[in-house]
């Protein structure tokens, strides 16, 4: 499991 | 994108244009915290800078424009064109107690250490805690007109489906955003008391008040 942003949200 | 996601920024939008509305129609911001929409204001303007450096999609940039566009439109409202009906004195959290913590935290714990990164960090921190001056006038005031309790039910609403989205991405994806999550749960938990009231007297067709 890999983090990070989620730049695609809002 | 998946139904949390989607029926997240869709309660998100709609609290949005719900205090433009009732502001808009009513003539009057009486109620509302300028200070709680001049930090979304900034919460925004922070986290949307990406939309000079990157292209995600048609939706993506959109709904960032329609944001950022409504939320100026709202602080407008309030400090200029109904600025006669905006109730300073029950205004009266003080923003520098949100606004120099979340800017020293968002420099220490960040994702990366680069000025887009950090005022992306920023806004995900003060989102977390902008409701604060909103929620602290209807203490104050003990009473909140009914438009006003959608208003905070819609806003609530998003984050807490923002946090079933994450699980899902987490699940699907096997990718996950820690200071997202965090700053989310905190902003989610911030709604807890209000949702409590909103669902024993609101959705009963009672006014919302505090007692004295």
């Amino acid at each position: 499991e890999e983090e990070g942003k989620l730049k695609d949200e809002l | 994108m998946n139904i949390f996601r989607l029926t997240g920024d869709l309660s998100h939008l709609a609290a949005i244009i719900i205090l433009l509305l009732k502001i808009w129609k009513s003539r009057s911001c009486a109620g509302i915290s300028g200070k709680s929409q001049i930090l979304f204001a900034l919460v925004f303007t922070t986290r949307y800078l990406d939309l000079f450096t990157s292209f995600i999609s048609l939706y993506n940039t959109c709904m960032k424009l329609i944001y950022i566009g409504c939320a100026y439109a709202t602080v407008y409202l309030i400090y200029a064109k109904f600025r006669a009906t905006y109730d300073g004195n029950h205004d009266s959290f003080r923003v520098e107690f949100l606004v120099v913590p979340v800017g020293g935290l968002s420099v220490l714990i960040n994702h990366d250490f680069s000025p887009l990164e950090i005022l992306w960090t920023f806004s995900i921190y003060l989102e977390s805690v902008a409701i604060l001056p909103q929620l602290f006038m209807i203490s104050k005031t003990g009473e909140a007109e009914t438009i006003t309790t959608h208003y905070l039910f819609c806003l609530g609403l998003y984050r807490a489906l923002y946090l079933f989205n994450w699980i899902w991405r987490f699940y699907f994806e096997g990718f996950f955003d820690m200071i997202a999550i965090v700053a989310g749960v905190v902003q989610t938990v911030l709604y807890c008391d209000f949702f409590y009231l909103y669902v024993t007297k609101v959705l009963k067709g009672k006014k919302l008040s505090l007692p004295a």
